[in-house]
């Protein structure tokens, strides 16, 4: 898995 | 930030604003899922724990507080203020077949073993599917009123603008959430249904009929 995304969505 | 994702986040609010009006100008929660408000209340608690965290931008604050206020003020308004016009009878699918199903699955699917990543995912996996008991309901009183269709209509448009979002983001910042996406595809594959009834029947008809 590609490393977490920062969820800078709502 | 793209436009796609800007009318996804303000159709999103305007479905939020419209419910709780809705409720709060009728002083009534007829036709309204209290189940499937009480699941977006717990989406948006799972998800915006990074509140506590870290801070992105004061949109994007700003924005969750009013998410978060306005579920937890629709729960409250239809099990406690407007409670005697909650129609519980109709209210009856089983959310716990939703949950239950989904807490797994963002045990087994996710990013990032970390707590806060692992409730993100459940809050991504149970949004998919919390408005399944206001559609049951709909279904099974085979009406709704046409402020109710116009809340159905800007929630499905929200997630359907976020995956055009989501093909933007792509192709010009090479971002790509595979959770993201195939819940919110799956979100808003729900709603076809719907989307197809209040675009035939939803013109000048006070109540949009669903054939059971």
């Amino acid at each position: 898995w590609q490393p977490p995304p920062s969820h800078d969505e709502l | 930030m793209n436009i796609f994702r800007l009318t996804g986040d303000l159709s999103h609010l305007a479905a939020i604003i419209i419910l709780l009006l809705k409720i709060w100008k009728t002083r009534s929660c007829a036709g309204i899922s209290g189940k499937s408000q009480i699941l977006f209340a717990l989406v948006f608690t799972s998800r915006y724990l990074d509140l506590l965290t870290s801070f992105i931008s004061l949109y994007n604050t700003t924005m969750k507080v009013i998410y978060i206020g306005c579920a937890y003020a629709t729960v409250y308004l239809i099990y406690a203020k407007f409670k005697a016009t909650y129609d519980g009878n109709h209210d009856t699918f089983r959310v716990e077949f939703l949950v239950v199903p989904v807490g797994g699955l963002a045990f087994l699917v996710n990013h990032d073993f970390s707590p806060l990543e692992i409730l993100w995912t459940f809050s991504i996996y149970l949004e998919s599917v919390a408005i399944l008991p206001q559609l049951f309901m709909i279904s099974k009183t085979g009406e709704a009123e046409t402020i109710t269709t116009h809340y159905l209509f800007f929630l499905g448009l929200y997630r359907a603008l976020y995956l055009i979002n989501w093909i933007w983001r792509f192709y010009f910042e090479g971002f790509f959430d595979m959770i993201a996406i195939v819940a919110g595809v799956v979100q808003t594959i729900l709603y076809c249904d719907f989307f197809y009834l209040y675009v035939t029947k939803g013109e000048g008809r006070s109540q949009l009929s669903i054939p059971t």
